[in-house]
C-alpha cells in the first residue's frame, strides 16, 4: 500500500 | 545499495552463521543467552511481518534474506531451548527481557514515524534490536569468561550496525536519505558493543580468552 511508510533496508 | 550495506548484511548473516555452527559443532549452547536469541527472533519476526502479509514472491534477494534471518534465528532458538537445552546455561542467562521488551515497547508506540500498526511494529523491531545484546553481554559478565568462538560471534554481530552506521552516512551524504529512528536505535545498539570490541581488538585478536576480572 502506498501510504506505509517504506524502510527499504533489512 | 552501497558497500558498507552490504559488508553489514554479510556480517550479520556470518553472526548467525557462527553462533549455529558453534551450537551444533560443539552440541552445546554454553556462554550463549537464549533470551538475546528470542529477541533477535522477536526482531526479525516483527520487522518482516509484511512477509506473512502480502504474497511473497521470492524473486529478490532482500524477500530472501528476510526469510533466512527468521527461519535461522528461529531454529537457533530450537537448538537452545529444545535440542541442547540441557547445556544452556539458564542460571546466568538471568537478565529480565521483560525490562527491555516493555520500554521498546511503550517508546514504539510513543515516538515512530506513523501510528499505523505495521510502523509500529517495525518501530518496536528497531528499539527492541537496540538492546537485544544486553542479555549476552550480562551473561558473559556473569560468568566472567567468553569462549573465542561466541566472541568472534559478538564481533560479527555488533559490526553489522556499526557498517550499516557507514551506511546511513554515506546514505546521507549520497542520497539524502534519513531514517532517524533506525540511526539513533543503531548508534545506541553499536555503542553498548564498544566495551565488547576493545576487549576482543586488544585480547582475542591477539589469540587469548576474554577473561573478565571476576
Amino acid at each position: 500500500p502506498a501510504d506505509e511508510v517504506d524502510h527499504d533496508e533489512l | 545499495m552501497n558497500i558498507f550495506r552490504l559488508f553489514g548484511d554479510l556480517s550479520h548473516l556470518a553472526a548467525i552463521a557462527i553462533l549455529l555452527l558453534k551450537i551444533w559443532k560443539t552440541r552445546s549452547c554454553a556462554g550463549v543467552s537464549g533470551k538475546t536469541q528470542l529477541l533477535f527472533a522477536v526482531c526479525f519476526i516483527t520487522r518482516y511481518i509484511d512477509l506473512f502479509l502480502h504474497f511473497v514472491s521470492l524473486y529478490n534477494t532482500e524477500k530472501v534474506m528476510k526469510l533466512i534471518y527468521i527461519s535461522a534465528s528461529v531454529f537457533t532458538c530450537y537448538l537452545i531451548f529444545f535440542k541442547f537445552k540441557a547445556t544452556y546455561d539458564g542460571n546466568h542467562d538471568s537478565m529480565r527481557a521483560e525490562f527491555l521488551i516493555v520500554p521498546a515497547a511503550g517508546l514504539a508506540c510513543l515516538i515512530n514515524t506513523k501510528f499505523d500498526a505495521i510502523e509500529i511494529l517495525w518501530t518496536f523491531s528497531i528499539y527492541l534490536e537496540a538492546v537485544a545484546i544486553l542479555p549476552q553481554l550480562f551473561l558473559i559478565s556473569k560468568t566472567g569468561e567468553a569462549e573465542t568462538i561466541t566472541s568472534h560471534y559478538l564481533f560479527a554481530q555488533g559490526s553489522y550496525r556499526a557498517l550499516y552506521i557507514l551506511n546511513w552516512i554515506y546514505r546521507y551524504h549520497y542520497e539524502s536519505h534519513v531514517d532517524t529512528i533506525a540511526i539513533v536505535a543503531g548508534v545506541v545498539q553499536t555503542i553498548l558493543y564498544c566495551d565488547f570490541f576493545y576487549l576482543y581488538i586488544t585480547k582475542v585478536v591477539k589469540g587469548q580468552k576474554i577473561v573478565l576480572p571476576a
